[in-house]
């Protein structure tokens, strides 16, 4: 018995073969790890270890389709990934540690991970010893399915680089996980830019603007120039929205004219108006209205709960989506504009035919940095035909919709992380 | 051990030292533990001091029953000629120089084939204890960065009368500081959306800047270390 035991340990036990470039280790998406008991470091506070290894699993959630939660309480056979410390022979692994010095971690082929406990294993910017959340992220990016990548940046590496602070997972390793699993898909409640004036060191006053992508209670600030969520994110809606309800939120809309500059937030049959300059909403704005209103009282003629909306300062109108009817609000004379509600295909016409969201629309985004208006609806989204298009192809329909795309692939790694681990 | 050690452990023989490669032996051994030395079907298996009588009859037992061609590796026997598979007829010593210079090439040194200074500093760095593998460049993986990279380009004002390019500085939300996030507007009041007066309360009382005025003071703080920035 023994013997075939040894036999079977060591077969089933195989480093995974490595030739392949990666491959997708887990079929589900949500996947559950443990810190054993017996494996705990004597280097650092359980709770320390436990904090690192959770950061470590929400960095690869950050970047990819998956979800990891940490379980304390099933049974050892139904967590997928198990990690542990230990020196020299360990933890029933037939690779043992060498001791201080070169190999700090191995990973297995089932999702066990083993860290050397004779390394100096320390936490983040710690400045000093060996980063355990650089050796967690790269042994759990084995565990996933990726081999070592050569390339500079890349936490896959097989050597160790010393601690540099704020480390992130950069361009080559998302692209290698999303390779496996796929990107991020999803559907948003609300995407737009948050604008506002700021003065410049100098004393003058500039506007800027910030890229916002939300979903149920959770929101990512969208890097443009580096096609990709900030890093951290995604990050609890109250955090950062203060007074906005917690569980999400309809549309967005930013009244942005000669006289009004007015941000909302729409909710069922509730708007809110925020304050930028205090970040939070307003309980009693300038004009002396308490929130949250009813949209029917700030909006007469619009019908609640509203799917998305957006504002067009082109004929500063307020555009409310609701179901297949799209509502033109002047804001100017303050009622609906004239032959509103109309049939969404009438107001926004599918330039190839049949390709056209129909209805419920997710999310109306005006974006600056592509300076065009976009419907998205699930994992698409249509651009809106901009006055440019139409000068450069007159025969393209009023506000006609260019035909789809996929929204995960013109904005990047807008991924969840599982709720436990939205909050570290 | 030693009744009494010194204060701070000096005198204590750190037992768990991790042994330093300094000649081919333990190179060849670092070689083939991370998968530059090609075993065939070669079966690691180690057993526990104690039971060597044990490994010696189970091992012959097993060598009987494995078919032709693998060969049984005792981790710590130094590997005899026999032990190793040739590969495609090398001796060791080719097979050693081409394993050395495929470590040399993936470490980023000159593939010289000479187990060098250089090389044994590259072997005795920490590292993973997972076998090596170059990611193929051809693979999709990494193709997305080319494509993905292009989607994009600033927004370009090819308008050139009065075009407002609203700086770029830090930006703030959520009391976080984000500066590497912040994105400047470029409106021209070109025909494409018409905005030609929509700014003048703006403009009043906002400088312009040039398009390219970007805060060169980025600070690459991300949400993660959030910083309690007030106004």
């Amino acid at each position: 018995r023994k013997r075939h035991l040894a036999t079977l340990v060591s077969k089933s036990r195989h480093k995974r073969d490595l030739s392949e470039s990666g491959y997708m280790a887990f079929s589900k998406r949500v996947l559950k790890w443990r810190l054993i008991g017996e494996g705990y470091s004597s280097q650092l506070s359980i709770e320390e270890q436990r904090y690192i290894f959770r950061l470590a699993f929400r960095m690869w959630s950050e970047v990819s389709p998956l979800e990891f939660v940490e379980d304390t309480r099933s049974p050892l056979e139904d967590v997928d990934i198990r990690l542990g410390f230990g020196t020299g022979r360990h933890l029933g692994c037939n690779q043992r540690f060498d001791g201080t010095g070169q190999e700090f971690a191995h990973a297995w082929f089932l999702g066990d991970i083993h860290f050397d406990d004779d390394e100096h294993f320390t936490a983040p910017n710690s400045g000093s010893g060996i980063s355990l959340l650089k050796v967690a992220v790269h042994e759990i990016g084995h565990v996933l399915g990726l081999p070592h990548i050569y390339r500079a940046g890349s936490i896959m590496q097989p050597s160790y680089l010393p601690q540099e602070s704020g480390f992130e997972m950069d361009w080559t390793d998302r692209k290698a996980i999303q390779h496996l699993y796929g990107g991020c898909k999803g559907r948003f409640n609300t995407a737009f830019d948050w604008i506002r004036k700021e003065k410049t060191p100098y004393g003058e006053v500039v506007i800027r603007f910030n890229t916002y992508f939300m979903r149920d209670d959770s929101y990512w600030l969208y890097d443009n120039r580096n096609n990709r969520t900030r890093y951290g994110d995604p990050v609890a809606l109250q955090t950062g929205w203060r007074g906005i309800p917690m569980d999400g939120v309809d549309a967005h809309v930013h009244v942005w004219s000669r006289k009004r500059d007015a941000v909302y937030f729409f909710k069922g049959a509730q708007f809110w108006r925020y304050d930028n300059e205090n970040d939070q909403v307003f309980r009693k704005d300038p004009e002396g209205h308490r929130y949250p209103r009813f949209i029917s009282e700030g909006f007469p003629g619009v019908f609640s709960p509203i799917d998305t909306a957006f504002y067009d300062r082109r004929d500063s109108c307020i555009y409310f989506f609701k179901n297949t009817l799209v509502y033109a609000f002047d804001v100017e004379a303050n009622r609906l504009a004239r032959g509103f509600p109309k049939n969404i295909r009438d107001v926004f016409p599918s330039v190839v035919s049949g390709d056209h969201p129909d209805g419920n629309i997710d999310a109306a985004y005006f974006s600056y940095t592509h300076n065009a208006i976009f419907l998205l609806k699930g994992t698409r989204f249509w651009q809106v035909v901009g006055s440019r298009d139409r000068w450069r192809r007159p025969f393209l329909p009023r506000n006609g919709l260019l035909p789809h795309k996929e929204v995960d692939q013109h904005w990047f790694d807008i991924c969840n992380v599982h709720p436990t681990a939205l909050k570290l | 051990e030693k009744l009494f050690h010194n204060r701070d452990h000096s005198d204590v023989l750190n037992s768990h030292q991790a042994e330093v490669i300094t000649d081919k032996y333990t190179a060849e051994l670092f070689l083939s533990r991370y998968g530059f030395i090609k075993p065939v079907n070669w079966e690691e298996i180690q057993f526990e001091d104690s039971d060597s009588s044990f490994n010696d009859d189970f091992l012959d037992d097993l060598q009987d029953t494995l078919q032709e061609g693998t060969s049984v590796h005792r981790s710590r026997d130094a590997p005899q000629d026999g032990d190793h598979d040739d590969h495609s007829g090398l001796t060791e010593s080719q097979a050693f120089i081409l394993a050395l210079k495929e470590f040399q090439t993936m470490s980023g040194l000159p593939a010289t084939g000479v187990f060098d200074e250089a090389t044994k500093v590259a072997m005795n760095k920490p590292r993973c204890g997972v076998p090596d593998k170059e990611i193929d460049p051809d693979s999709g993986a990494l193709d997305a960065e080319n494509s993905s990279s292009d989607t994009f380009n600033e927004t370009e004002s090819n308008n050139t009368t009065s075009d407002y390019s609203l700086g770029s500085a830090e930006s703030f939300k959520d009391d976080i500081f984000n500066v590497n996030d912040t994105e400047s507007i470029l409106i021209s009041n070109d025909t494409s959306m018409n905005y030609t007066d929509l700014f003048d309360p703006i403009l009043n009382n906002t400088s312009l800047n040039s398009s390219h005025d970007v805060n060169s003071q980025s600070v690459n703080i991300s949400a993660r270390q959030s910083v309690a920035v007030r106004r």
